[in-house]
């Protein structure tokens, strides 16, 4: 059957016209949120002067203050079914997704494929994704610590001096390891965002999550490596697949516990061994 | 020894080169080679450890085998789509009980799931994005991704599950009445 949006019971989601996906809680009244690919184009410089130091391997340094786009051209399809629900969105021929949401679930699992970087355009790309709500979460946003306690975050400021940022992108972005949350006081609501690895991130908007998801790059950053952060296997750029958890709750005590099991067990995920049994009935396996 | 390597490697990887990616690629290589490797021996050791926990046949001498599939993350695992009979043994690495859905490559069009109670499973199959097919590099036949939720694996123990392809015979037989 054909249908344009899933979610089960609890959110109402679809791809709009730009490729982007929509949610809306159906539980939670007020909650939207839309998830995009976008790319900040790496700057390229020679290295000679810091004000002409190229992105590298060392240093996020986009040549722009926001980031691009993708014309999207893609398709989408879901599928439904009793244990999940899945929209697969093509975004363009190396950008792409699915979107899932597991039965008894409240989290929105986001596994995107990435690459190989098209270069050919001869700009180095560093390729993000953008979770944008109504939350109102006035320039905070906190990171976890290297897994272990959140830090608090604010847009444009540093703790113990007075900071103006002459790189207004690359200057907000922190470490994720495994977390990443806005919340809004007034309404007592909070998002976050759990990765599958260490990625940096970033909230640019209030209410917004930005976390970058793969990066290729043209030129060395003169830091040491003596080389361009442009990975290729097969003779072409890397492909990156990965995987992030949307959780939305309100400001509690007891969601924040269920966010920290949440990251655990994604963490620890249990370890598969597959043993082939091609002679051996169920029974007798027994 | 198996041990010791492999907790070599991951201090290896504790380096901050590693962890940011702000390696030589000769180097980002040899460290591929050596978690690579020290998770092939990771496996042999959980292999004998899982074979010392279960019930010993002593009809056979033959060895449970227990595969690792390091490509699960692309769905492509060679011993879920080129076996019908299979079985899965999930080891809950935490200290709580862990319920989780399962997600396996597969190649056939239906399959039965059955726990070690004898309880058959709701599955569910969905096939894999074009897109990830399309990865290069990437050899599998699967088509499907095999879903279906494991309950309850206990706290540093494991669970073990039956997956059989459905034919288009046992299909018929599983229709016909169930006589007294």
């Amino acid at each position: 059957e054909s249908v344009s949006f899933m979610g089960g019971d609890t959110y109402d989601i679809s791809v709009d016209t730009s490729g982007r996906v929509v949610l809306q809680s159906i539980e939670k009244e007020g909650i939207r949120m839309t998830q995009s690919f976008q790319f900040y184009k790496g700057a390229a410089g020679n290295n000679m002067v810091f004000s002409n130091r190229s992105s590298g391997a060392y240093i996020f340094r986009p040549n722009v203050t926001r980031a691009v786009d993708f014309n999207y051209n893609g398709n989408v399809q879901i599928f439904k079914g009793p244990l999940v629900e899945e929209l697969h969105l093509t975004v363009n021929e190396w950008v792409s997704e699915v979107v899932r949401i597991y039965n008894g679930e409240d989290r929105i699992e986001f596994n995107w494929l990435v690459g190989p970087i098209d270069v050919n355009d001869k700009i180095g790309k560093e390729i993000i994704t953008k979770y944008t709500t109504n939350l109102e979460s006035n320039g905070q946003f906190y990171t976890d610590s290297n897994g272990r306690e959140m830090l608090k975050r604010e847009r444009n400021k540093r703790p113990t001096w007075n900071l103006h940022l002459q790189e207004p992108v690359a200057g907000n972005y922190y470490p994720v390891t495994t977390k990443i949350v806005v919340r809004d006081e007034k309404r007592k609501l909070r998002l976050a965002a759990l990765t599958d690895r260490a990625q940096g991130g970033t909230s640019l908007e209030d209410g917004e999550i930005e976390l970058m998801v793969h990066r290729r790059l043209l030129k060395d950053d003169a830091f040491g490596v003596e080389e361009a952060l442009n990975e290729t296997a097969y003779g072409i750029g890397l492909v990156s697949r990965g995987e992030h958890s949307i959780i939305f709750g309100s400001d509690s005590d007891e969601f924040r516990l269920h966010e920290k099991t949440e990251a655990t067990r994604l963490a620890l995920r249990p370890w598969v061994f597959i043993s082939p049994v091609e002679n051996i009935s169920y029974d007798e396996w027994k | 020894e198996k041990i010791n390597k492999f907790r070599e490697a991951m201090g290896i990887m504790q380096h901050h080169d590693a962890v940011t990616g702000t390696e030589k690629q000769h180097v980002a290589n040899d460290y591929s080679r050596i978690l690579s490797n020290s998770m092939r021996d990771g496996n042999k050791l959980s292999a004998d450890a899982l074979r010392n926990m279960m019930k010993k046949d002593e009809n056979t001498e033959k060895k449970v085998e227990f595969h690792s599939c390091l490509q699960l993350n692309i769905s492509s695992c060679e011993h879920t789509e080129n076996n019908k009979n299979f079985v899965v043994t999930l080891y809950n690495p935490g200290s709580q009980p862990l319920s989780t859905y399962v997600r396996l490559p597969v190649k056939g069009a239906s399959y039965r799931v059955k726990d070690y109670l004898g309880m058959e499973l709701v599955t569910q199959l969905v096939p894999i994005p074009a897109t990830v097919s399309k990865i290069p590099g990437r050899q599998s036949s699967a088509v499907f991704d095999l879903v279906f939720l494991a309950l309850s694996i206990p706290a540093l123990g494991y669970q073990s599950f039956y997956i059989s392809e459905k034919t288009q015979e046992s299909e018929i037989q599983s229709d016909e009445p169930v006589n007294d």
